[in-house]
């Protein structure tokens, strides 16, 4: 993998920014 | 017509709290304006999305995940005091798609379209064999459970005969065979103890609610247990009325007005 200078991080990447976290429980 | 500047969308992150702020408005407008049926609380957000609007504000799109609670939608209990339908009672999702405007730090819901589902009778199963499973309505089963539901509550009633509003759930027991009923009757002008004819009794101008669980066992003349929560009267609301038509019937024999459909209009403001 190749990363550009001032690309997104791995990281940031990584960050799955939906669906949100579940607060009861999944049907 | 192509995306000019500022005219796109931004992905939000659905755990961001504004994100959830906007969410809870929605959901507050949607307990707020339940026709029947049971108050729903948060579960997940699925899908956010910021939209610029022209001349002013943002559009907040979101696709929420809800399940339903305890509380009836005439119960007063604030949502998140409720507690969640648990997967044993054969629990119900709602999925909603909404969008809210938010201008000068306020939100307001611009729409909101929910479908609810059940959970499926396989998954409840398998969680334990036992367990009672969600049956339509209208069954005959269901029909017969809550006239003897009521039968009996009437029966044991020493002030106003009541009648049915709603059948808001029901389930099949098999061990021992048995119908579980929810369901929602309201004060009449007839006294239970001297009713002759229910037909001929009209519902309270000032409603009075209750709330009724009911486990009917299918063997004849066992015993029917019904438990119910009465809820505080409902004061007459008069209904703006557009010009020229003349004021609500609030009589005995009007139809029944929920204290939600008064704030639909206005929307709610955070």
């Amino acid at each position: 993998v190749v990363v550009k200078p001032g690309g997104p991080s791995l990281a940031a990447a990584a960050v799955r920014p939906c669906p949100g976290r579940i607060r009861h429980f999944k049907i | 017509a192509p995306h000019g500047p500022g005219l796109g969308y931004t992905q939000l992150n659905c755990d961001d709290p504004e994100t959830e702020q906007a969410a809870q408005v929605a959901l507050d407008y949607i307990n707020t304006n339940l026709a029947g049926g049971f108050k729903h609380v948060l579960n997940q957000i699925d899908k956010a999305e910021l939209w610029s609007r022209r001349p002013a504000g943002e559009i907040y799109v979101l696709e929420l995940d809800t399940l339903e609670t305890t509380c009836h939608a005439l119960d007063h209990t604030p949502p998140e005091k409720c507690p969640v339908r648990e997967r044993m009672e054969h629990a119900v999702e709602g999925d909603c798609d909404v969008q809210l405007l938010k201008m000068d730090g306020q939100f307001r819901v611009l729409s909101v379209k929910c479908h609810s589902s059940p959970d499926s009778a396989e998954d409840v199963i398998k969680l334990c064999p036992d367990c009672p499973l969600l049956v339509p309505r209208n069954s005959t089963k269901v029909v017969h459970a809550v006239e003897a539901a009521l039968a009996a509550f009437n029966a044991h009633s020493n002030g106003s005969y009541f009648q049915l509003v709603e059948v808001s759930r029901a389930q099949l027991a098999p061990l021992p065979p048995s119908v579980y009923v929810e369901f929602v009757v309201a004060a009449t002008d007839c006294v239970a103890k001297e009713v002759t004819d229910p037909t001929k009794c009209n519902l309270l101008a000032e409603k009075q609610y209750a709330f009724c669980k009911a486990a009917v066992p299918e063997k004849v003349d066992a015993e029917v247990s019904v438990t119910c929560k009465m809820f505080q009267t409902q004061p007459v609301v008069p209904q703006p009325q557009p010009e020229g038509t003349s004021a609500p019937e609030v009589g005995p024999g009007a139809p029944m007005t929920h204290q939600a459909d008064v704030t639909a209009a206005a929307g709610p403001v955070l």
